[in-house]
């Protein structure tokens, strides 16, 4: 038997809205720790890690493993029916080959049932190694997403260039170029503005804007984004999942991190 | 400009 409730609803939409544009299909795998969902896109370019802990959910219960293979289109048509104030449980039972969602609306006489049928797909589970990056750009989630719209209308790619003075986006392309220097800074009344660069060596790469434009689709789930960088290998954009409750306090219940290969010249 | 690499050449499928 799995279940487990999420007191905010909308956290889970914001993160179907993050993911089902670059993986259709995908498993979500139940352990007694929490869910965790891992998918490469078609092209096999990026990949896509999210983890929720079991102790983010309200009530969380796994009893054994259980690998929840699913249409992530269809679970997020789904979860449009939920209400943004809505608790959400999702629950399997042992074999089963379909799992139940149920939203409960905060006026307590609400409540509603859906079903999803569970599929068989193929894992294809990536192991990700351990790395060590030599750079590493904390920055507002929104001011990542504006770039990477921004330098789409100039080129498909963007490359990010690492120095000393800051970090460089630029783009070049048919009508010309472009490019967006930020350099480190914090302020103490608004830490979701900091900017915060740490670096072992200058270092630069070339990445595919389609792909980065569709991991900004997390920028809801939370106010900053990082950036992790090493020479030949792939960059890793990380959204930590945010849950916000009624007293407005702020939850960290899991992350996504979407990994993207380089561009390399030929 | 540079060619695409795939993201299954860095990590080895499990």
């Amino acid at each position: 038997m799995f279940e487990a409730k999420l007191d905010r609803g909308i956290v889970l939409k914001k993160i179907l809205d993050a993911i089902n544009q670059l993986v259709n299909e995908a498993s979500w795998e139940c352990t007694s720790s929490g869910m965790s969902l891992q998918a490469m896109d078609t092209s096999h370019v990026s990949l896509v890690a999210v983890n929720l802990n079991g102790d983010g959910f309200s009530k969380f219960r796994c009893d054994r493993n259980m690998v929840l293979g699913m249409n992530l289109v269809n679970l997020s048509k789904i979860l449009k029916c939920a209400g943004n104030d809505d608790k959400v449980t999702i629950k399997a039972a042992d074999g089963d080959d379909k799992i139940k969602l149920i939203f409960e609306a905060p006026n307590e006489y609400e409540v509603s049932q859906y079903e999803i049928k569970l599929m068989n797909l193929d894992a294809e589970y990536l192991g990700i190694p351990e790395t060590s990056y030599n750079v590493t750009v904390k920055m507002p989630a929104a001011k990542f997403q504006r770039i990477c719209r921004d330098l789409n209308q100039i080129g498909d790619a963007v490359t990010i260039s690492c120095t000393k003075s800051g970090v460089d986006f630029s783009a070049t392309g048919d009508l010309g170029n472009g490019s967006v220097s930020l350099s480190q800074n914090s302020s103490f009344d608004k830490p979701e503005d900091n900017v915060t660069i740490s670096m072992q060596e200058p270092l630069s790469q070339t990445f595919a804007l389609k792909y980065l434009n569709q991991f900004t689709k997390a920028t809801p789930l939370c106010s900053q984004v990082t950036l992790s960088l090493s020479p030949d290998v792939p960059l890793v954009v990380e959204y930590k999942i945010i849950e916000e409750n009624e007293e407005d306090s702020k939850n960290e219940i899991g992350h996504i991190r979407y990994y993207l290969a380089p561009k390399i010249d030929d | 400009k540079g060619a695409q690499t795939r993201i299954d050449t860095f990590f080895k499928m499990m």
